[in-house]
């Protein structure tokens, strides 16, 4: 359960636009 | 220049563009009990952009059934309850038949964007939490 939590906040984050 | 917090007031997407902006929102929406929906709607961007890395089969099988899970599958859930039946079954039938499609929770998104677009956002442009900021 963890790592499914683990993957959907990774997925979360890469979607995020990177610092300017 | 024109202050970030000024362009955040132009459209959702302004918003969602800007780390710091996406911070505030979520700080919002977490107090109205609804932060679901924004980390949904990232978390279909994200999947979105899995479609690049080929050979990654096993990692969008177990990320579309997470998503699902935690957003859609629980009726009472914040996500859930915005989306409309046919969207919900048609992601249901996906993950089930594991149909894993990069496009199959567009629609979700878009329904739950409309959702922030005609709601939430224009709430938060006009809540504290906003006003105090700029």
């Amino acid at each position: 359960i963890d790592s499914e939590d683990d993957l959907l906040q990774e997925c979360i984050s890469s979607a995020m636009p990177k610092k300017k | 220049p024109t202050p970030p917090y000024v362009k955040w007031a132009e459209s959702l997407h302004s918003l969602l563009d800007d780390q710091d902006g996406i911070h505030l929102f979520r700080t919002f929406l977490k107090q109205e009990e609804c932060a679901d929906m924004l980390d949904f709607w990232f978390a279909c961007s994200g999947f979105r952009k899995l479609e690049a890395n080929e050979g990654n089969e096993e990692k969008k099988v177990k990320l579309a059934k997470a998503i699902y899970k935690k957003y859609i599958l629980d009726n009472n859930g914040i996500v859930s309850r915005q989306i409309k039946p046919a969207t919900k079954s048609f992601i249901k039938d996906c993950v089930m038949k594991l149909h894993i499609d990069p496009a199959m929770f567009d629609q979700a998104q878009t329904e739950i964007q409309t959702m922030m677009e005609e709601n939430t956002y224009p709430l938060f442009l006009k809540s504290d939490i906003y006003l105090e900021y700029t």
